[in-house]
């Protein structure tokens, strides 16, 4: 091959190809160093670049991973797949209910799995506990209408919870002495109960090797259950930081009502990869299902049904998980 | 996938965990 004449062309030069790949590389690692260095948060994707990602059929592509991942594994199959999993995400398998990777009939089941009891305690001495196992991507007090979702990306608190008079009666009757004084309230104003209080917001984000189970932070009731549907767009941090409003976007299953310092909300955000949110006590429930038009929402008020006074959730207590597709 | 916890508090709160923090559920988040 090197000897042929027409194959000049054609010769293997490591030389220029180590440069070139090794240059390259450098300059990424210098361009990331760069990044971080400046504290700066990355640019935003414009508009036409979160168009063309929304025009990507993810809910189909999320529901066919989730039908790949309900198809039974063969017992013998289990292990080595379950194994690379585990090893890919660094999942620890000592603190799950079941530790025989035989016992899980599909990747859905084993990212659904359970764990020991007494894999979590539960701290007494918060009245706020995390909900989830993951990654806080951003926490802190909302000052205004808008909410920060990574550091300098934000989130109209508006198009994120929906119109306030979704809110359970009691939370609007509340609030809408505070609005009537205020004469020019804010939509954060408007959820607030007291003027003594503030509203605070925290973001955790579940990589796919966490346990994907969510548990009620606090003792609260819930009034109200307000199913968003949308894209599912990654949730990764990366994306978040780049996709402004990505949590508006997405679908999402937001649950509100009050607890003993006025208004209390959980809302679980979708992604590709992870689109179905189930609420253990809502059966009705169905996200990410075929022909669901994206950008609407369905309420479901529990505090309205005349033998409940709501759906009352203690700290801790499981309240529902995450499945693939 | 990601939650969100929204909420009223008095606003002597103070969060006990750190943005880039791991959590894990049960653990303290803040407290009054």
């Amino acid at each position: 091959f090197f000897n042929s004449g027409r194959g000049s062309l054609l010769r293997y030069r490591p030389l220029p190809v180590l440069v070139a790949t090794g240059g390259a590389y450098y300059g990424y690692q210098q361009y990331k160093r760069r990044d971080r260095a400046d504290g700066a948060p990355p640019a935003l994707a414009t508009p036409t670049q979160v168009s063309l990602y929304r025009s990507f059929p993810t809910r189909l592509l999320s529901r066919a991973w989730g039908r790949v991942n309900g198809v039974e594994l063969p017992t013998w199959l289990r292990k080595p797949v379950y194994s690379l999993y585990i090893w890919t995400f660094g999942v620890n398998m000592q603190e799950a209910a079941v530790e025989d990777l035989r016992h899980y009939r599909n990747l859905g089941e084993f990212f659904r799995r359970r764990l020991k009891a007494s894999a979590r305690p539960l701290c007494s001495a918060s009245c706020l506990v995390s909900p989830a196992d993951g990654r806080i991507v951003h926490l802190g007090r909302v000052s205004s209408s808008e909410v920060e979702q990574v550091k300098g990306v934000t989130y109209s608190l508006e198009d994120f919870l929906g119109p306030q008079d979704g809110r359970d009666k009691v939370t609007a009757a509340l609030s809408a002495s505070l609005s009537t004084r205020a004469e020019a309230a804010s939509f954060r104003d408007g959820l607030l109960t007291s003027p003594d209080n503030d509203l605070f917001h925290v973001v955790v984000y579940l990589a796919p090797g966490d346990y994907h189970c969510f548990h009620s932070p606090a003792d609260w009731t819930v009034a109200l259950r307000r199913h968003f549907t949308g894209s599912l767009l990654s949730v990764s941090p990366g994306v978040a930081g780049r996709v402004k409003a990505l949590f508006c976007l997405n679908e999402r299953v937001a649950l509100s009502g009050r607890w003993r310092h006025g208004f209390f909300s959980f809302t679980a955000v979708g992604a590709t990869n992870v689109g179905s949110i189930r609420i253990y006590f809502d059966r009705e429930l169905r996200t990410n299902a075929p022909g669901d038009t994206k950008g609407h929402f369905h309420d479901l008020r529990y505090g309205e049904e005349p033998a409940k006074g709501g759906v009352a959730l203690q700290r801790g207590e499981a309240v529902g998980e995450f499945n693939l597709g | 996938s990601t939650v969100v916890v929204l909420f009223e508090a008095p606003k002597a709160f103070t969060f006990s965990v750190q943005p880039g923090q791991r959590v894990r559920v049960g653990e303290g988040l803040g407290s009054l």
